[in-house]
């Protein structure tokens, strides 16, 4: 939908309770402080998330179990220090918050190539940190 | 900010880039000069140009707005969720997901739909993909991953600029701020010439 002008929408549709738009992601707020070694209902579906914007690994076969998992948990703390969020490896719900926003459908990380905060993190820690605190 | 694996860039004898429209998607000419300035953006700091035509099967971008399943493997989701994607040089694909809600123009921060999108803030965006750009981590970046609907962010950051400029370098007339000095259409070509 186009909407031409932002001033130019019907009343009834501005009104916030007459949307009824399903927001893709909207039920994964109900796994707050869900974390390592649980089983939820749903849990599939968030890691079909983070696999779509590639913090997991994804196969031809991939199919996801309900366990809150390692692969989850290192998916999770990937996903946190991309956002610059606070890497608990939970379902926090700062979070939260960041993987209902609507985004681009584009990876973070591509063909296993670890891209934003999560990769710069860890080539500091192997080369960076010696060579700076030498200087 | 970061690349795609293996750097792709458009190459040297390609940076007059052509862009086309979806001719099924019939978009108004007020829609079209959305993407002209989300453009406008990237060719302000770069040498690279960007002009549209009518050929879409010659073009180097091509534009589309699709629902759903649209054979790319990568599938729309319906309202917020994933608004569009885009592909890394030289293929020059960008889909929109057709079933949000576009604000194409005026104050998108005065609307009352939660699920309101500016286009020009996705355009803007998805260019980036388009000339070799990865997500950042940068929270006011361009190529930060996520937006909060019902917010618009068109100007490029610092982190955009120096990620777009190790790319292509610098527009010749870029003077460190992404403010445009000149239009798409008549700004300096790479040798100097208006």
């Amino acid at each position: 939908t186009l909407l031409p002008n932002i001033t130019a929408i019907p009343p009834w549709q501005q009104h916030p309770n007459a949307t009824s738009f399903a927001a893709a992601w909207d039920a994964f707020t109900k796994f707050a402080g869900c974390h390592s070694g649980e089983t939820r209902d749903g849990l599939s579906k968030l890691k079909q998330y983070f696999s779509n914007f590639g913090y997991i690994p994804n196969s031809p076969s991939s199919n996801f179990t309900d366990d809150f998992d390692d692969e989850l948990e290192k998916a999770l703390k990937a996903y946190q220090q991309n956002f610059n969020l606070n890497v608990t490896g939970q379902l926090d719900d700062r979070t939260l918050e960041q993987i209902v926003r609507p985004r681009c459908g584009n990876a973070d990380i591509v063909n296993g190539t670890s891209s934003m905060n999560s990769s710069k993190s860890s080539s500091f820690q192997t080369v960076g940190h010696f060579h700076t605190t030498g200087h | 900010y970061t690349f795609f694996p293996g750097t792709p860039r458009w190459p040297v004898n390609r940076r007059d880039l052509t862009y086309a429209f979806l001719p099924g998607n019939e978009l108004t000419d007020e829609v079209k000069a959305v993407f002209t300035s989300a453009f406008q953006k990237w060719s302000a700091v770069t040498p690279l140009t960007f002009t549209e035509t009518d050929s879409y099967s010659t073009a180097d971008i091509t534009i589309g707005f699709y629902s759903g399943d649209h054979g790319d493997g990568e599938p729309f989701d319906g309202v917020l969720g994933t608004l569009a994607h885009a592909f890394s040089p030289t293929s020059g694909r960008f889909h929109l997901d057709a079933d949000e809600n576009w604000v194409v123009s005026g104050d998108v921060t005065r609307s009352s739909i939660p699920s309101a999108v500016d286009l020009e803030t996705v355009a803007v965006h998805e260019i980036g993909h388009l000339l070799g750009l990865g997500h950042s981590s940068v929270e006011d970046a361009i190529m930060y991953p996520t937006i909060t609907s019902g917010t618009r962010k068109v100007e490029l950051e610092d982190d955009d600029i120096q990620g777009i400029q190790s790319l292509y370098g610098s527009n010749p007339n870029y003077n460190g701020s992404t403010t445009p000095t000149a239009t798409t259409g008549d700004r300096e070509s790479s040798d100097g010439e208006i």
